[in-house]
């Protein structure tokens, strides 16, 4: 599953 | 972006302004661990550093502009401002207990060894233990004012509703981040016995005590 790097959560 | 994360921030941003707003209505920062704001701004520093970068979307840049602005105006408050009501004697935590296993791990242990990254990882793993000087200083004193344990509850809230977004965004949309879920954990967990004092006595509109 995707470990997405630029991370959208506060 | 979902209901539980949305909430979740909105708690988290409550938390903050409620302690700024204590801090300066009452003029006193008595029961408020300083070394904790320091941490927490900490963790801000490092973890928006993507600020001006990275641009997600509007919520996302503002969010992040008003945590760091207001981490930034409560250790003002505290550490110049209303520096005399400052409790120096109860907020004894060893910050570098905290800091530097948190530094090293952030090193050992993250998505992808570069600055930012690490830094992100830093960041995410400090905000999971932050909050200790603060639970210590409420050990030390015994009690808590009332606005502070709200504050404590609203802060406690928003990682566990992230947990919940989490979860949501596993089964709906296939993400998730073990280290950011991992350290949610740790730091939902430490508000535990917080959570427990605060639904039995604050919320029955008791001051919140720790039992001597």
């Amino acid at each position: 599953t995707l470990q997405d790097m630029d991370h959208d959560e506060l | 972006m979902n209901i539980f994360r949305l909430v979740g921030d909105l708690s988290h941003l409550l938390a903050i302004l409620l302690l700024l707003w204590k801090i300066w209505k009452t003029r006193s920062c008595a029961g408020v661990s300083g070394k904790s704001q320091i941490m927490f701004g900490l963790v801000y520093i490092t973890r928006y550093l993507d600020l001006f970068t990275n641009f997600i979307s509007i919520y996302n840049t503002t969010m992040k502009a008003i945590f760091i602005a207001v981490a930034i105006a409560t250790i003002y408050l505290i550490y110049f401002k209303f520096k005399a009501t400052y409790d120096s004697n109860h907020d004894t935590f060893r910050m570098e207990f905290l800091i530097v296993p948190v530094g090293g791990l952030a090193f050992l242990v993250n998505h992808d060894f570069t600055a930012l990254e690490i830094l992100w990882t830093f960041s995410i793993y400090l905000e999971s233990v932050a909050i200790l000087p603060q639970l210590f200083m409420i050990s030390k004193t015994g009690e808590a004012e009332t606005i502070t344990s709200h504050y404590l509850f609203a802060l406690g809230s928003y990682r566990a509703l992230y947990i919940v977004n989490w979860v949501y965004r596993y089964y709906f949309e296939g993400f998730f981040d073990l280290i950011a879920i991992v350290a949610g954990c740790v730091q939902t967990i430490l508000y535990c016995d917080f959570f427990y004092l605060y639904v039995t006595k604050v919320m029955h509109g008791k001051k919140l005590s720790l039992p001597a």
